[in-house]
């Protein structure tokens, strides 16, 4: 049975789809995890991301969600030039689907069930969220076991991760007791800020304490120019700041979920 | 009458709380302008933003947004330590009553309506947008007289933009005839990502030409250091690049808009 990590983020731009594509990358790579990679984000910048990695294929995504009969996300994957990885793209109906789901019976649990076939696929599905705690956001929270919140070091990084796990304890209570916080994870962290930095990663630190995850990804041009290229950063840079802080956050995520 | 300006990108985390909240700063403190700031993102970043300049005050937006006779935004506004500028920040309440209008007949001109008044009372108003291309930003888009779209230096920026200028069409067709692109402003320029600026500003160039603002916001670590304090950046660091950059773009702005 997989591991479903949601990467998500009330906030917007810190992170989350620079982490779900490079993080799901490395696990493939370097671990040989057979991952999924989920675009739940209708703006498709998974897609965007890899669009030199990835085979054409699979269904759209917002038909595979809308259908009647129990939906299989399996329907929507293709596989990529990376072995062990395959991804769900999000198409442009996605928008219209969500809010055409948000008045369905069940919406919430959707997800989870349209991951049942998935899981036994795959040893690590990661969803990537977009920044808004909508319809989609929710059901993927109801859908994972853990959490990953990516927060880039501004006052107003800090407050979407607040603003995201104040949606976790409902969520927890009604619909997923089984989602855990895998972690926060401090992106673009940008060496030259050190009086910004150090009073974020305090609050932080006060805040969230044990919740820190103990690395934290650098500012890096690269990373940015691998999205233009359409590569993960490890086939765009492999030598980069930005393949060495993912390829060590991949590493303490393996220990952390152990063998699954 | 005022100008009524929507500040919105699909993509998150591109500048437009910083933008909206510097430039209506600007337009108050150095050209005499009466500005209304809007906060529709439930996020609450412009109230966070300005946290120590905000004087109590203001009936809850969503209450306003909520109520069935006529809403009227001034209810919910309220003055700021800044001379001519008043402020309505988004409360907890937005992103459930953005739900709640989801379902309801004219919901997409709602806000038009509801600064109707305001626009009496001020010479141009500022409106917030939330990353999602929900109720509240068609809404905005559908209210305002002018768009301003901040863009990061990389390419999913870039297609962020795209995406809103998509939704632009079909609001000037059947909501919002007077809707007129203001411009697309590049914000967190790096100086020292020269290969990446350079072949995003290419990009920009050759698909919006005209339309690309010609000044940038260079990144600016006193900007999120002025956030953190509650304050805009003429209050924080007056001879910051921060302050510097968004004073000049608040001249061009007026030099654009006229004498309303
Ligand atoms: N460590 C980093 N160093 C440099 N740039 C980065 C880094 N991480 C992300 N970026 C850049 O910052 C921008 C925002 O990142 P990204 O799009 O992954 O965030 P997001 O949270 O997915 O945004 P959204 O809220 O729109 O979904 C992108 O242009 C990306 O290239
Ligand atoms: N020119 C700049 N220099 C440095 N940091 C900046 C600059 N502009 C914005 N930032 C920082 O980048 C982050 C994103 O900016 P901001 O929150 O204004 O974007 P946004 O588009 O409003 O995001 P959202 O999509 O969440 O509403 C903030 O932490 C802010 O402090
Ligand atoms: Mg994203
Ligand atoms: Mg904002």
């Amino acid at each position: 049975q997989a591991t479903v990590i949601a990467v998500a983020a009330r906030k917007g731009g810190v992170g989350k789809t620079t982490s779900s594509v490079n993080l799901a990358a490395a696990l493939a790579r370097f671990h040989k995890r057979r991952v999924l990679l989920v675009d739940l984000d209708p703006q498709g910048h998974v897609g965007a991301s890899l669009s030199s990695m990835i085979h054409p294929g699979g269904a759209p995504l917002s038909d595979t969600l809308l259908q009647d009969r129990g939906p299989d996300l399996l329907d929507a994957a293709t596989s990529t030039r990376i072995d062990h990885l395959h991804v769900v793209c999000a198409d442009p109906g996605l928008a219209e689907a969500e809010e055409r789901l948000a008045t369905r019976i069940g919406k919430e649990l959707l997800l989870r069930e349209a991951l049942r076939v998935a899981r036994t696929h795959h040893d690590i599905i990661l969803l990537d969220c977009p920044p808004h705690a909508g319809t989609l956001t929710v059901a993927a929270l109801a859908a994972a076991d853990r959490l990953l919140v990516p927060c880039d070091p501004g006052p107003l990084g800090v407050r979407g991760v607040e603003a995201l796990l104040e949606l976790v304890g409902p969520i927890h209570e009604r619909l997923n007791p089984d989602l855990d916080l895998l972690g926060i994870l401090v992106t673009r962290l940008d060496g030259r800020n050190t009086s910004l930095n150090e009073s974020v990663l305090d609050t932080l630190q006060d805040r969230f304490a044990d919740a820190l995850i103990p690395l934290a990804i650098g500012v890096n041009t690269r990373l940015a120019q691998a999205q233009e290229a359409g590569e993960d950063i490890f086939a765009h840079a492999p030598a980069s700041r930005g393949a060495t802080d993912y390829r060590a956050l991949a590493e303490w995520l393996v220990r952390q979920i152990g063998d699954t």
